[in-house]
């Protein structure tokens, strides 16, 4: 099956 | 000292019922060239950019960059109780906790003044990279709306693929499976019917229709959306502002395990 990833994974805090 | 006149005030209203039921609260972002709001969804699988340049309003003064925390939910109720052909005005002054909406009707027969409390917002800024996609789907939004209204009868989750063929959406449950396929199509006699397919190499991904449908909220916005999506990116459904900026809706995938 797949699984729900987030944004924080792709994209870093500044 | 900050005061934003908007004469086409429903658009305002319009994006705030496009993200209210994404976002809870939110830090809007004033600078001398507009202002921005960018802000994920309680579980973090979506995030909201925001931006409404200075150029679309008709009075824009900004002294100096602030913040303001705004409960989306409070602000849609009182954006709400403005007419939609009304012109709306947002004030505010250096260190208050207030911002002031004020409302005028077309002919000035009519003005309200709604102040709604600021609030603290510890919230986090991402940085956005620019990617290159893999391929870039421009439709009419009312079409993309009409898609994952449909999918989400039968399905939870949507497969989006781009080949040379066209954009096919997929989704599979209980009942049994759906594929719709798009091609491109700019034969059409208004620019925004047109479906245009930008690929430079075929993707395929999944997302959770439960946010697809939300982000179709931002539809009355503009006639067209564009889906951008290359592997291992959230995709970005971009409903543009005319003459003003945009709302973008980036959606983490859903990846095999």
């Amino acid at each position: 099956g797949s699984k729900q990833s987030t944004i924080t994974k792709f994209f870093n805090k500044v | 000292m900050l005061e934003l006149r908007l004469v086409q005030g429903s658009l305002l209203k319009k994006v705030l019922e496009s993200i209210k039921d994404l976002v809870n609260d939110a830090n809007f972002d004033f600078s001398s060239s507009g202002f921005s709001l960018q802000s994920m969804d309680s579980s973090h699988v979506a995030l909201v950019a925001l931006l409404l340049k200075s150029e679309g309003f008709e009075h824009y003064r900004c002294d100096r960059n602030t913040s303001m925390g705004m409960n989306l939910g409070n602000m849609s109720k009182m954006l709400k109780c403005a007419g939609n052909d009304d012109i709306i005005t947002i004030k505010g002054d250096d260190g208050s906790d207030t911002v002031t909406f004020m409302f005028e009707s077309p002919t000035q027969d009519k003005i309200a003044d709604f102040e709604m409390k600021l609030m603290d917002i510890d919230s986090e800024h991402l940085g956005i990279p620019e990617a290159e996609y893999h391929a870039i789907v421009k439709m009419p939004s009312a079409e993309f709306a009409r898609i994952c209204k449909d999918l989400a009868s039968i399905g939870d989750t949507v497969v989006i693929s781009v080949t040379k063929e066209g954009v096919k959406f997929s989704t599979r449950g209980d009942i049994g499976t759906a594929n719709i396929v798009l091609r491109q199509n700019t034969t059409v006699d208004k620019p925004e019917d047109a479906t245009v397919i930008e690929m430079n190499e075929p993707v395929s991904m999944t997302f959770a229709l439960r946010y697809m449908n939300s982000f179709t909220k931002a539809t009355p916005l503009s006639n067209t959306v564009t889906i951008s999506m290359s592997p291992d990116l959230p995709v970005v459904v971009e409903y543009k502002i005319a003459e003003m900026g945009y709302v973008r809706f980036y959606l983490a995938p859903k990846m095999e395990e």
